[in-house]
């Protein structure tokens, strides 16, 4: 079978001025991940897992995606990351969720999977795991950029305003509503 | 949010997502993107996906797992299945989102209700790639 790597680099109201940088950072995931999948080099004898795992790291390290580095923050100005992987041959699978100051959680999620007899973990205790499993523990805020904090100024001047603040409410109990933003 | 799904020689599949969620989001808010048959599904006999778009929506219609339900079920292609189970979801619960899905065949699904979706793929040494709905490019590896 031909192997073949697909990413995506998120869904939304993406600017026109986002768009040449998502689309060098998806290309760039691709040409460090499709070396996972060619057999016999020296990287690994064709792994998906491995390509998935470094296509989405590459995001995770590149501002231009709403991952690791560059994450959307919360009301607080936190960037809070989570994530999962799985494998399709024994449906085996790991997901970490509110981990904090940390660039790869995909990584993190995968380590999950391969040490634990558990699939999710998720906040203290599993910022706790991937520190205790050598995953460096980034200083405080490491992860936000500038375009993260201007959109969360703007969205809570939007919220101010009484503008529509989209799907982004700081109320749990939020009715839906139709509007959309970059990127979920 | 990011994400990637590959099939291998051998026709492993796997897949992944990982995010930051949305802006001015409430502390602890955890969205679709670990949630398996959500965010992320992989199983060598249907395909893999990962998903993007406004989480709470897609965790509430099982986004991947409805893809997959499609192409174990009713015998869709992976285009296929990923487009109507974007579109039902958008139908029924108003949010959009898109995914991405390979099938167990080695066929691709690319589809998003949202404005606009970044994809890229690479196969047979030439990388396809697009962001906006009826346009793609392409260019060697």
């Amino acid at each position: 079978m031909e192997p073949i790597l697909l990413v995506h680099g998120g869904a939304g109201n993406i600017t026109d001025a986002r768009c040449p940088g998502k689309l060098t950072g998806m290309k760039q995931a691709l040409r460090v991940g499709i070396k996972h999948l060619i057999p016999n080099n020296d990287l690994s004898e064709g792994s998906a897992l491995d390509a998935v795992e470094a296509a989405v790291g590459v995001m995770e390290s590149d501002g231009n995606f709403n991952a690791g580095y560059g994450a959307c923050l919360n009301f607080e100005g936190k960037a809070e990351v989570e994530a999962s992987i799985m494998e399709g041959s024994e449906l085996k699978a790991g997901c970490v969720t509110l981990l904090h100051d940390i660039m790869h959680p995909i990584s993190v999620a995968r380590c999950v999977m391969q040490n634990t007899k558990h699939t999710f973990l998720g906040g203290e205790a599993a910022q706790k795991f991937a520190l205790e499993h050598g995953f460096e523990q980034l200083p405080e805020n490491s992860l936000i950029t500038e375009d993260a904090r201007l959109a969360l100024e703007e969205f809570k001047e939007r919220q101010a305003s009484g503008l529509d603040t989209t799907f982004a409410r700081t109320e749990l109990d939020v009715k839906q509503d139709s509007g959309e933003q970059e990127p979920g | 949010t990011v994400g990637a799904v590959a099939i291998d020689c051998n026709g492993n599949i796997a897949a992944a997502t990982s995010t930051g969620g949305i802006t001015g989001k409430v502390s602890g808010r955890i969205g679709d993107t670990p949630l398996l048959g959500c965010g992320t599904y992989a199983d060598n006999l249907q395909g893999g996906v990962s998903t993007t778009g406004h989480g709470e929506t897609i965790m509430r219609f099982n986004l991947a797992q409805k893809i997959m339900s499609k192409i174990r079920y009713e015998g869709k292609t992976a285009q296929i299945a990923t487009e109507e189970a974007c579109k039902e979801m958008t139908e029924r619960l108003t949010g959009t989102g898109g995914a991405i899905t390979i099938d167990a065949h080695g066929r691709l699904g690319i589809y998003w209700t949202s404005h606009r979706m970044g994809w890229a793929y690479v196969k047979n040494g030439e990388i396809f790639y697009g962001i906006d709905h009826g346009k793609q490019f392409k260019e060697q590896l």
